[in-house]
């Protein structure tokens, strides 16, 4: 897995899961 | 019905260019018949999947990024900004998120897309090209961007095509979180 996709995934969830 | 026969032309060995398996495969290369052979190889109805997708998830990518401003490069920011201005304009969001996408991986929106005719960006119609060849045109006017979107997407699973190196994060962005297409063992 691409780590830049990885990152941006598991950051885009926790904001997501916040908000 | 010729699914497999064509699962075999595709696989075979010395491999048939694309150009020859449209020789013998016309009816592959129409929107149509293309996207139930994706559908045959990895059970996902794909034009369905990208839109109920971008219906739900893309208005909360947007947000994700306006909410968080200060943090982006200045490419990031002038495509929101873009996306700000045009969004009374009936503008589709799947373009604007995947050209947002583009700019945070910091890919040229070429290595996706090329404009046929520069001087009227704003025609509708779109052609996949596989290996520098035109192989489908929308004949459709109600084709969108995202019905181009599933045929391009596709086209690299039917065809055994490995992702461009240039739109790479885009594509495997593409495939995990717009398609859900995760390979086990690959987190």
């Amino acid at each position: 897995l691409n780590s830049h996709v990885a990152s941006f995934i598991k950051e885009f969830t926790n904001y997501d899961w916040l908000n | 019905l010729t699914y497999a026969s064509q699962r075999s032309a595709i696989n075979s060995r010395p491999s048939l260019s694309v150009d020859e398996l449209k020789r013998e495969w016309p009816f592959l290369f129409m929107k149509k018949f293309l996207m139930q052979h994706f559908t045959s190889l990895t059970g996902i109805e794909l034009y369905e999947r990208l839109r109920e997708c971008i219906a739900g998830k893309g208005r909360r990518v947007l947000q994700f990024f306006k909410t968080q401003l200060l943090r982006w490069t200045k490419e990031v920011k002038t495509v929101l900004a873009d996306i700000e201005r045009l969004q009374g304009e009936n503008m589709d969001s799947t373009i604007a998120v995947i050209l947002l996408m583009m700019t945070f991986f910091k890919e040229k929106d070429d290595a996706i897309f090329l404009l046929a005719d520069r001087f009227h960006p704003d025609i509708k119609k779109w052609m996949l090209c596989v290996e520098g060849k035109v192989v489908i045109q929308s004949v459709n006017p109600q084709d969108d961007f995202t019905s181009a979107l599933a045929v391009f997407f596709a086209s690299f699973y039917i065809f055994n095509l490995e992702y461009q190196a240039e739109a790479a994060s885009t594509l495997e962005f593409i495939q995990r979180f717009l398609v859900r297409i995760n390979p086990e063992n690959t987190k």
